[in-house]
């Protein structure tokens, strides 16, 4: 039984792309099938892998009908896989808006591949949209990137009242699988005070492990690899090791 | 005559908000009749000038029909006024979606309001939908705010695909105001390499001031206020003020 989670923020530059294509690398290192599926138009959990522009991708399911074991690439993991994204997929907000059934497009597509992989992590763009909708339809777990800055604080309210509406429209098992800091600088006051409030509100939902702002996690993708690959001492590779870790403790208490 | 001019890219957490409220301030400062429009349902720019939430609002405007007029709020600065947005928004990019004239709804609020101001500056959410489009159409300038990171980078060229297509299809006045270097740090080599690439293919295109990374203009949207009221000798105040003067003087030589 895989487990699907959804990377969500409807703030932007949160480290959404950053989050989803680390984590899936570090659980396939760590022996998990994972398939990684990018449904924002930005295409940038594609690129980030090598894949940019490739076809066939999301959209050529979507829309085209193409079988989706079409677009499954292989990467240097032999246990992570990629569905990418493509630019197209842009129209897909206006060409599906008044489609039947347009928020179950992405479950039906998943659910066909959900045998194969552990993890599917569904990386978002920074909108509560047609696309984000299908992969909190898709998704069991929410797991949410929050920046340790004031605008990112103030959104989260919208995000959860989003999900808690779309569990209740569309997906009853749908959960907040965990709130994620990044970016944080411990010395930067602003970032204790975020997480200070997001821990008191949040309690265990917040992952202990933080992510550090650290420059290496932005050159890696303009070598189109993972962080781990790039710059494998690096804190940033480190703190996404650790987050995948406390995933799979996390998982092998449930 | 007033100037209007769109921040816009899709690319998220890039300082779009940042740039629009502290621009909108700084040429208020140096006398301007200046409006700041917030088209993105997030609010981050209406909160950032203390309000979050008020009523009416953009939503009261293009949905209830109410007067523009009745929708723009006093800031403590006498020639900075805002047409806040709300949350609500959200349900545009959907309800909008197939109405006729869609594109066209903000430029009907505006029209009526271009007289009162010198400078009509436009927030845009991290999306090419409906809102972004509207903006785009109703604005004579496109000013991009441009992270100095890959992923940002790479998402130019969609922008200025879209900004074409715009032009072509809705709005012939549009053109390319300007794109503007944020969160830079000169120590950090791939700053550097991004911006001797977008020097090198946009030209004079790329506003000479820079607006470097600065803590300060993060802390001040928790205050409520512009930069220039919570830390006026900060860098990310003299920066913005720079670009203010920047703009004047072009403008001047036109
Ligand atoms: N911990 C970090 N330290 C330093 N840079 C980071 C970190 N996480 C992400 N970045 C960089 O910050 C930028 C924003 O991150 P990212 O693109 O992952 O966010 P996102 O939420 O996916 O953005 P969008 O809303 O556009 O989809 C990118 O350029 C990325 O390389
Ligand atoms: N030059 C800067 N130095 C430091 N922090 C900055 C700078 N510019 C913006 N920020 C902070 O970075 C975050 C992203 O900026 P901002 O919200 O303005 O981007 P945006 O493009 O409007 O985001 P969105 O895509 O969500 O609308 C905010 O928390 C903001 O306070
Ligand atoms: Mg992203
Ligand atoms: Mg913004």
């Amino acid at each position: 039984m895989s487990r699907i989670i959804a990377v969500a923020n409807q703030k932007g530059g949160v480290g959404k792309t950053t989050t989803a294509l680390n984590l899936a690398a570090a659980l396939a290192i760590l022996g998990q099938e994972v398939l990684l599926v990018d449904v924002d138009p930005q295409a940038n959990a594609s690129s980030g892998l090598g894949l940019r522009g490739v076809s066939p991708n999301l959209y050529d399911i979507l829309l085209n009908g193409i079988f989706p074991e079409k677009a499954l690439y292989k990467t240097d993991y032999p246990k992570l896989e990629v569905l990418p994204s493509t630019i197209d997929l842009i129209g897909c907000e206006v060409e599906l808006a008044a489609a039947q059934g347009r928020e179950r497009l992405l479950v039906q597509v998943i659910g066909n591949l959900a045998e194969r992989y552990r993890y599917i992590i569904i990386d978002c763009p920074p909108s509560l949209g047609i696309l984000t909708l299908n992969a909190l339809v898709t998704a069991q777990g929410v797991l949410i990137p929050l920046q340790c800055e004031y605008y990112a604080l103030e959104g989260l309210s919208l995000l959860i009242n989003t999900v808690r509406k779309v569990k209740k429209a569309f997906n009853p098992r749908l959960y907040l699988y965990g709130i994620l800091l990044t970016m944080y600088d411990g010395r930067n006051k602003l970032t204790r005070q975020v997480e200070a409030e997001v821990r008191k509100h949040f309690g265990r939902a917040v992952f202990e492990t933080v992510i550090p702002r650290n420059v290496r996690l932005s050159e890696a993708p303009s070598h189109g690899k993972p962080i781990f690959a790039y710059d494998p001492s690096s804190r940033g590779a480190r703190a996404y090791m650790t987050l995948a870790q406390e995933i799979l403790k996390r998982e092998a208490k449930l």
